[in-house]
């Protein structure tokens, strides 16, 4: 007996969330932030955000359909890291690599703020 | 799955979700 491993299985099912979340099917939240709206699946955000495990770890919001977000955080660095969450590419350039480490740190994102540290140190 | 023979598959392992429907 053994075990056969799918080398792709992992981003195969990624994808296919990505898929979903851009056709708008089984998303469960929306995130608000400077008048722009995100749909989400709770699970992945959970999964890849302490400050989403926080929220929706709390039996509070349990029913939570929506949040809003601080208005300082940058829609277009959530945006980057919602397309990081779901497909493990994080896009990052000398005009927003600012925007997404702020909201990398906002998201407790860590190991994604390290990386944009390190990719600002790089350029300098 | 310490132990085990593990065999690869490098193929697709789920159908893929359209991007329309």
């Amino acid at each position: 007996d053994g075990c056969i491993q799918f080398t792709r299985h992992a981003g195969d099912v990624l994808l296919n969330f990505n898929r979903l979340r851009s056709r708008n099917i089984l998303t469960d939240v929306t995130i608000q932030v400077d008048g722009q709206q995100f749909h989400a699946h709770k699970a992945i955000l959970v999964a890849c955000s302490g400050f989403f495990y926080s929220v929706f770890m709390d039996p509070e919001n349990a029913n939570l359909s929506a949040i809003s977000l601080d208005p300082k955080v940058d829609p277009k660095g959530l945006s980057l890291l919602l397309d990081f969450m779901y497909t493990s590419c994080l896009n990052l350039n000398d005009s927003l690599v600012l925007a997404t480490l702020n909201t990398a740190i906002y998201l407790q994102m860590e190991h994604v703020a390290d990386t944009c540290h390190r990719f600002i140190k790089s350029r300098h | 799955h310490e132990g085990v023979n593990t065999i690869k598959e490098m193929g697709r392992s789920i159908h893929e979700i359209p991007r329309q429907d």
